[in-house]
């Protein structure tokens, strides 16, 4: 889910 | 990676560094918005909670202590070590008028209902609107130091470079990020209005930028 993929940008 | 978003990560550090170079070069925080200050420590801090739990590269773990330290060494050297030159007087925006609605939303809008996420969001939504103060005492002083405008041009100049990276980000992953997109759309236009000025006023060579 997007919830996981966000943490990889500042 | 993409090169908008490395362009936008160099640039917001290039921002965070002018401004805390002008500080403690001039040892003077005269102009420079406090309240706005503390709101980027704040966006930092809840945005980076996962800084120790979760491991994404050696790129993304140094950024985030760097922001984190050069952040609040900008507060530390605003309030304490050149506090005597902090304008407080013109340093008036009430914050509690940002914090309310942003801590709402965040808990209305989020991809998750839990304090990991609902903080992540809530960095989100304060990092469009910490500007704000800034901004405020500009208009309220009518007039910027030139390097406090080569800040903000590099500050606004992140988030649109973000925008590029999430319209590239959707053409080749398909990957999109909703919350983060409308809030940093947002962010960037709220930046238009100063735009204008840097590029007609500051560029002209005008030194000080002076509102009409």
């Amino acid at each position: 889910d997007s919830s996981v993929n966000h943490k990889d940008e500042l | 990676m993409n090169v908008f978003r490395l362009a936008g990560d160099v640039s917001h550090l290039v921002a965070i560094i002018i401004l805390l170079l002008k500080i403690w070069r001039s040892k003077s925080c005269a102009g420079i918005s406090g309240k706005s200050q503390v709101l980027f420590a704040l966006v930092f801090t809840t945005r980076y909670l996962d800084l120790f739990t979760v491991f994404i590269s050696v790129y993304n773990t140094v950024m985030k202590v760097v922001f984190l330290a050069l952040s609040y060494a900008t507060v530390y050297l605003i309030y304490m070590r050149f506090r005597n030159s902090y304008n407080s007087e013109n340093d008036t925006f009430r914050v509690e008028f940002l914090l309310v609605p942003v801590i709402g939303l965040s808990f209305l809008e989020n991809y998750a209902f839990t304090p990991l996420e609902i903080l992540w969001t809530f960095s989100i939504f304060l990092e469009a609107v910490a500007i704000m103060p800034q901004l405020f005492m500009i208009t309220k002083t009518g007039e910027a130091e030139s390097i406090t405008t080569h800040y903000l041009f590099f500050l606004g100049l992140y988030r649109a470079l973000y925008i590029a990276n999430w319209v590239w980000r959707y053409h080749t992953e398909s990957f999109y990020d909703l919350i983060a997109i409308v809030s940093g759309v947002v962010q960037t236009i709220f930046f238009c209005d100063f735009f204008y000025l840097y590029f007609t006023r500051v560029l002209r060579g005008r030194g000080k930028m002076t509102l009409p």
